[in-house]
């Protein structure tokens, strides 16, 4: 059968998934500041 | 003395980090404008070339801890962020 392609990997590493919410959540802050 | 190097590091960090937060378009402005609002004195500074030095390298090996690295630009961006001029003629004398 085919092998699946390689998916987003950010999801998988507990400590980006924690940057990357951290940093989405600053970003919504900021731009409702404005 | 860096601001060419920083500027160029900086360059290369962004079309890196842009190909890899294709899912959320708004990161890239963001890490843009905290750029933008930073001291021009840290923007030059050595201790900047050696964060982006660092990151870039490390998100280019990397790829999954993309966002770890971006946070970690911006950070020390907001703690550089060139400081307000507070209007403090109106202060009373005690």
């Amino acid at each position: 059968g085919a092998v699946p392609m390689e998916e987003e990997e950010d999801d998988d590493d507990p400590e980006n998934r924690i940057a990357k919410k951290m940093l989405l959540e600053e970003i919504k802050a900021n731009l409702s500041s404005d | 003395a860096f601001q060419a190097e920083n500027e160029q590091l900086f360059a290369d960090f962004l079309a890196c980090c842009s190909q890899l937060t294709e899912e959320h378009p708004e990161v890239v402005p963001y890490l843009t404008g905290r750029h933008q609002k930073a001291s021009p004195a840290f923007l030059g500074s050595a201790e900047f070339r050696n964060v982006l030095s660092r990151c870039l390298t490390r998100v280019q090996a990397r790829h999954h801890k993309v966002y770890v690295y971006i946070n970690e630009v911006c950070t020390v961006l907001k703690a550089n962020t060139q400081r307000r001029k507070l209007a403090i003629s109106a202060v009373p004398a005690p």
